[in-house]
């Protein structure tokens, strides 16, 4: 099951912070319970798939958008906080909504919430909700930071043997020269020395061949 | 003896690598292993 | 101002959970603010910091160690779940909590609590302040989800050049050593011609000189 707390203000009550709860299992589209609560009193209420199936009807949009709508106004809070608009009726229990643009707003939905008897169990189940998702983000947190110092500490391994290997690339290139110039000048010296003996040994067959 | 190490010295460099015979990758290797410190 | 809320269970109902907030300045040994909810009725009580060096006195407990302890029962949680338990008298608004290890268990420290005239404006701010507290952590996951990300990708990418320059360096070695044998073998040629023609030479001379 998901489920999503969120503040809202009702238009009757602006200065009171009310909780809305919304809790569905697969999608939200395919039904919903909501709670809405002042921290002393509670009322909650069921939303089938074919209300909401209804209420896209009633608006003249497809049922994807309007689900998309319903999240963006009771789960993810999207947008700017005045987007949204929530009126609530404490005697009658009617809940409804409306998405506020510019210069215009409409409904985007209602539904009719019951007032629960023992409203500090709800409470209570709500705060232990935020608590433990406080708690559960607190361990992906610590999660989290290990992986980072995990990667961190990996990349500087990375770093620090790509470093290594480029002077290594260097150093491997000065000393290959450096021995194949020793060994190559030999052979210079060599074809040097020769040459020389060369010529003595021409020269002497020259003033040989003279001589005779 | 005397003889080989003339024989040796007219056949190769004071590094080891022949002064006639064509080299290849792992004789030009063993010599420059065999070259200390090229510096 | 930190702040802590932590579920707990009274010894006097254990099945209802009840949620123990607390607040401070600075450190917590320098006085702080409980506050207890059953999600209906609040308590809360400041306990300062010289009632707190008092309580040491009274368990012969260095202050700094009292309040370590005092932070693993209220704050932290820390430990097994039965590692403390807690009592609150409703009535006369006594609130003491004690340790138990294996077979013994001593009394911790204990409080007067008042109970507040509108439980239901301190739940609220309770509720806010998880949520408030949710919402931080999430940004914080993104943040290091991100961070996560950015390292994994810089990681990749010294190991790609790493890698890169080992190849680098290993074609550089073949690429240098056939270059390096072809000049070579060039001077060994030439060497060799030298040496042939030397002997045909000294061969002339040699005959030469006979014929002479």
């Amino acid at each position: 099951m998901e489920r999503k707390v969120s503040k809202i203000c009702l238009a009757s009550e602006p200065s009171v912070i009310h909780f809305l709860q919304v809790s569905w299992e697969k999608t939200l589209g395919s039904g919903f319970v909501i709670t809405l609560t002042d921290g002393h009193s509670a009322w909650t209420g069921t939303v089938s798939a074919s209300e909401i199936s209804q209420e896209a009807d009633d608006m003249a949009m497809e049922k994807e958008k309007y689900v998309d709508e319903l999240r963006k106004a009771l789960v993810s809070g999207a947008g700017p906080v005045d987007t949204y608009k929530f009126n609530f009726l404490k005697e009658s229990g009617h809940f409804s909504f409306e998405k506020c643009l510019k210069d215009v707003s409409f409904r985007l939905g209602s539904f009719n919430l019951e007032k629960v008897a023992s409203p500090a169990e709800v409470i209570r189940e709500l705060i232990c909700y935020c608590l433990d998702t406080v708690t559960e983000h607190q361990a992906k947190n610590e999660h989290l930071q290990k992986e980072n110092e995990r990667l961190l500490r990996d990349w500087k391994d990375a770093q620090g043997r790509f470093e290594k290997c480029v002077s290594a690339k260097e150093t491997l290139e000065t000393d290959l020269y450096e021995r194949f110039i020793l060994v190559l000048n030999e052979k210079k010296t060599k074809i040097r020395n020769l040459h020389k003996l060369l010529n003595e040994v021409q020269e002497l067959e020259k003033n040989t061949e003279h001589d005779r | 003896c005397p003889s080989t190490k003339q024989h040796f010295a007219c056949e190769y460099d004071c590094y080891g690598d022949s002064y006639f015979v064509d080299t290849d990758l792992s004789q030009l290797k063993e010599v420059f292993s065999g070259i200390k410190n090229s510096s």
